[in-house]
């Protein structure tokens, strides 16, 4: 029991370290237990050190850098435990165009073997998708779906 | 398992009958502030068995039944069905293609099937049991919710690595 | 004191009133004391109804809804009671492309009276803006200022 | 009250000297994540007398000091300088332009500088009480933060109105 969560948390742990490292073009991040001998029990600390910068608490990092710490981890949680779909709404929000860039390239790898339902307004994502549909709402209050292509006016 | 189709009726802001497919890959759904994207999400994470209000943005279930606008009625129903391809049988039965529905009546009367067979909510959680997909998991993570993997606190961390682990 | 509360509360909510219906383009909202016979310690529920639709509890609002009235609400405080300076750090996040030009729209003729600091990745906002400054970390973990203009890579 | 002027020197990721220089109007301040635009934000309200290290994103006051990089070691102190335009005498001083500095030193040592006399603390918080900036009125609004103006709790809530009020 113990000996089974160790062994997965190692796990998501390695696979932590190399997508933050991939998404960060850089830098180093890990799990760490914060009760070794309590395993079952113990809090789990997240330590991430963006390229250049120096190991300090995720509370000081930056939004756009929390948010892209938290897509590694969640993309760490789906290479162990893969989902057949992902529903992700507009988790690249605090991104800057650069981060949104290597999110789309890693989401298409990704892909490959999960299938993503994106909602998002970021130019930068839509570019990495596949299809795109628009909703839109032209009689107010009322959604329905639109044919929408890339050059429309439609991302930010 | 590859999501196919999902189909949406009277269900929050899709007042009328709206289809929409999906492709292996990646879907990008986009539209203005207010225009009913994250009500796709919601819709599908209602038709997998979603029994909390609060977690589809409500304050009682009967809010996602479309309530009218100023021009139109409010519905009676709301009515939310999700194909998928079953061909791996990741989904414990022997349909290749698999489709879930979930209606729910103002008068609180809730309708759930599986390919056209009535069947209780417990019988679609159950079904998604052990795939990944549904309330455990990280297959659907809503607006604003990423940072919430972040958690400060570390006991609400060790949850989530006991969910996924 | 009552009295001077309920004062008070009735002018902030025509201030909202205005501003929500100015930033939506039409709809309407208001601010409604939980209990008017115990003013001082009454709750406030926020009523909001954007153009057309119907009047719902403010959690079904989506993400750029609910932004854009809490950013009416902080306009309407201001209007009452003014600050001389603001900094607002990525307020408008969650705004499409049509609400960043309509809060752009509004910022501009407010900063007559007050001055105004925004952190900002939108372009739109930045369009609204007298003057850019950018922030670079071309040496890692070092901030520096530098000179930005709109058509640098810098917007979403 | 206008601001003209923001010096920064070792406070966060400002590690060498930096001046910033507000006009009238809309300043915006642009870059990549992790930039530092969020810690020229909180410079100011650093200066303006910030207590709580929460609010300032770190755990102990002594984290808004430059903790140094792979390439160059942490700085002992770090000074923050705000230069405002007082011609109007919106703060109670005689000065038509007022600078207030704050230094905090590893050791925990605080300085405080209202127009280069040595003051404490609660002097520049006094001086900018009743002047609509600071930790009373709604004038910094950190990232993350505008939601919480529509907070669930309406008792919360009412605190917000009390203190507009
Ligand atoms: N039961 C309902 N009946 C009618 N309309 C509803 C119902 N529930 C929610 N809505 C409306 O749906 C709209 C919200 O849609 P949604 O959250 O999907 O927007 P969105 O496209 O995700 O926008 P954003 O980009 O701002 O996140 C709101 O205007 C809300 O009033
Ligand atoms: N005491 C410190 N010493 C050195 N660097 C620090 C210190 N405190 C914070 N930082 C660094 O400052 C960076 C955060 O800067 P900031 O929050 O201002 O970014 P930002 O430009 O607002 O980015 P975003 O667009 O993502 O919000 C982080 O990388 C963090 O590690
Ligand atoms: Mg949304
Ligand atoms: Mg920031």
């Amino acid at each position: 029991m113990e000996k089974k969560f160790k062994e997965e948390f190692g796990i998501i742990n390695k696979h932590f370290s190399r997508v933050f490292a991939q998404l960060f073009g850089g830098g180093r991040a890990e799990l760490v237990l914060e009760d070794p001998d309590n395993v079952l029990t113990s809090g789990i600390e997240i330590v991430a050190q963006p390229p250049g910068k120096k190991l300090q608490s995720i509370s000081l990092l930056s939004g756009g850098e929390k948010a892209l710490t938290a897509i590694s981890i969640l993309f760490a949680i789906l290479e162990h435990k893969p989902a057949p779909f992902c529903v992700l709404d507009e988790i690249d929000a605090a991104l800057d165009e650069s981060n949104v860039q290597s999110f789309g390239k890693y989401l298409r790898k990704f892909s490959e073997k999960t299938q993503f339902v994106l909602i998002t307004h970021r130019r930068g994502t839509m570019e990495s998708s596949d299809v795109l549909y628009g909703v839109a709402m032209e009689e107010k209050g009322v959604s329905r779906m639109v044919s929408v292509r890339l050059e429309d006016d439609i991302a930010s | 398992m590859l999501l196919k189709k999902l189909e949406m009726y009277g269900f929050k802001s899709f007042a009328d009958r709206i289809e929409i497919e999906f492709d292996k890959g990646i879907t990008a759904i986009v539209g203005p502030n207010g225009s009913g994207k994250s009500n796709v999400a919601d819709a599908i994470r209602w038709v997998l068995g979603e029994q909390s209000a609060k977690s589809l943005r409500g304050n009682k279930m009967e809010d996602i039944i479309f309530s009218g606008t100023q021009q139109r009625k409010p519905l009676g129903f709301a009515e939310v069905s999700l194909t998928l391809d079953n061909s791996d049988h990741a989904l414990p039965v022997d349909f290749t293609e698999v489709t879930i529905t979930r209606r729910l009546f103002r008068s609180g009367e809730s309708e759930y099937y599986i390919n056209r067979s009535s069947c209780r909510l417990k019988d679609i959680v159950e079904l998604f049991m052990d795939t990944g997909v549904g309330k455990e998991g990280y297959s659907i993570i809503g607006q604003g919710r990423i940072e919430e993997i972040l958690s400060t606190q570390p006991e609400n961390r060790r949850l989530v690595f006991e969910e996924a682990a």
